[in-house]
């Protein structure tokens, strides 16, 4: 594997951050679906907002991610 | 809206200012969560009452950082404003981050409270976000001209399922005698203060009237314009988008397809040709191809060859054949060679005198299937192109199916 450069990191660290305040990602450090299960939120979230829908991290959905925006989770419900 | 749908269970809804930033004057600030709660009052039976003390139903205060809840904000940037759904404590509660720079009016350098309160107290109020672009519940801050701003079609729907239209929805009134300008709000609409000091608040409200319903056999138009192959009725702030593609008219707000110009126009033509829209309101006009406001725009309409002693053009229609497009002001109408964009000599002439039993000012005037159609208060008349006369006499909503 290619060795993933300092700025990849940071936009997926953004990227699950992200997941995590606003559709409601939980990482699972010890699943083996880790990373089916960033995908599946990435779909979720590109979906939302009219994205291609590829579950990758692509520049438009990290632009997205990168907008100023409302506090409130997209997906997640209040208890 | 929320899971389990929340939403106040009473029309009487109170809410306090806690503290206010520094980044704005706090008559300011004042001025924006009033002007957003009248938005949400004017579609809605719900009345809001300003606490000064005590506890209110929706408490509305500025932090940065940790601030109480489970939701610290982010500095400056990312997170902008959180609230929370419609209950008891920290239910209907509104958070603005301290860390952004708040403005009064929308600049790159801030964020305009006036949008993200009106954003945050939909949320106060029950709604969910949309995930419709443009709509006021839609996640992002988008900058935009607050001046006259108009509710979206998807938000009104949005607060209207949970808590009905308003009491009183008084049809819009007729263009021949109604003026375009914000109509002063009611005590009934405006929020209201419970204050010891009891100091009246400036506003500067944007009504949102009902949108009339297709078949009224009163309904006028403002303006109507071809778009793409498509039919755009306007009214007020509203659009019936007849569609050759769907059999249903589709309704929409002006501000969801043109947000700058959502108070909507007086006339409006389309140059099929070269993809574009021209849109009139008073003594100004716009070009648009698509959702683009095309740069430069607004032009005074002196630019096109009026003289200054017009000052609003009442319907304008583009013929495709000769290229030339007609401006209607008055008994009146002008030629336009869209060629050497430039007026026409010879003009301008009587209506009457060239349109056959066109005998009286126009609200709009529409191009289709080689035929011109005059709308007049609440009936079109039906005019061949090649040889102007008057074929039939319509009822303006012929076009809705009705």
């Amino acid at each position: 594997f290619p060795v993933v450069s300092e700025k990849e990191k940071e936009d997926m660290q953004l990227a699950k951050k992200y997941l995590q305040s606003f559709y409601d990602f939980k990482e699972e450090k010890n699943s083996l679906f880790k990373t089916k299960n960033l995908a599946n939120k990435i779909r979720e979230m590109q979906s939302f907002f009219g994205l291609e829908v590829t579950g990758e991290l692509n520049p438009e959905t990290l632009d997205i991610m990168k907008q100023p925006r409302c506090g409130i989770p997209d997906v997640r419900s209040y208890s | 809206t929320f899971p389990l749908s929340p939403r106040w269970k009473k029309e009487d809804v109170t809410y306090r200012i806690l503290n206010y930033t520094p980044d704005m004057l706090q008559s300011d600030v004042e001025e924006a969560i009033a002007k957003a709660l009248q938005l949400w009052s004017s579609v809605t039976p719900l009345r809001f009452t300003r606490l000064y003390t005590g506890q209110a139903d929706i408490m509305i205060s500025f932090a940065a950082g940790y601030h109480g809840d489970f939701y610290s904000f982010d500095g400056p940037g990312g997170t902008l404003a959180h609230a929370y759904p419609p209950g008891n404590g920290i239910g209907g509660d509104a958070h603005f981050d301290e860390d952004e720079n708040w403005t009064k009016f929308t600049t790159y350098n801030g964020y305009n409270l006036f949008l993200v309160a009106a954003h945050e107290l939909g949320h106060s109020l029950g709604l969910g976000h949309s995930d419709v672009f443009g709509a006021l519940m839609y996640p992002i801050y988008m900058a935009k001209d607050t001046r006259d701003y108009r509710l979206p079609q998807d938000d009104i729907d949005g607060i209207q399922a949970l808590y009905g239209p308003p009491r009183e929805s008084p049809a819009l009134p007729t263009k021949a005698f109604a003026p375009q300008e914000p109509t002063e709000m009611t005590s009934a609409e405006a929020p209201t203060e419970v204050s010891p000091r009891e100091e009246p608040t400036e506003m500067t409200p944007s009504k949102t009237p009902t949108r009339p319903e297709d078949c009224d056999p009163h309904l006028t138009f403002d303006a109507i314009t071809t778009l793409r192959g498509e039919i755009l009725f306007f009214k007020g702030s509203y659009v019936w988008r007849k569609s050759p593609y769907f059999s249903d008219i589709e309704h929409d707000t002006i501000s969801s397809f043109w947000p700058p110009l959502a108070a909507g126009f007086d006339a409006a033509y389309e140059v099929d040709r070269k993809d574009r829209v021209v849109f009139f309101k008073d003594g100004q006009y716009w070009a648009v191809s698509g959702y683009r406001i095309e740069p430069g725009f607004p032009k005074p309409i002196q630019n096109l060859g009026f003289p200054t002693s017009v000052g609003k053009i009442d319907a304008a229609v583009h013929d495709q054949i000769t290229k030339k497009t007609y401006f209607f002001v008055g008994n009146k109408y002008w030629s336009f060679n869209e060629n050497t964009q430039s007026m026409e000599r010879g003009y301008p002439r009587k209506i009457a005198a060239d349109f056959q039993g066109i005998g009286h000012t126009v609200d709009a005037v529409l191009q289709k299937n080689g035929h011109f159609y005059f709308f007049h208060g609440s009936n079109q008349y039906e005019v061949d192109i090649k040889n102007k006369k008057l074929i039939r006499i319509m009822k303006s909503n012929s076009w809705f199916n009705c």
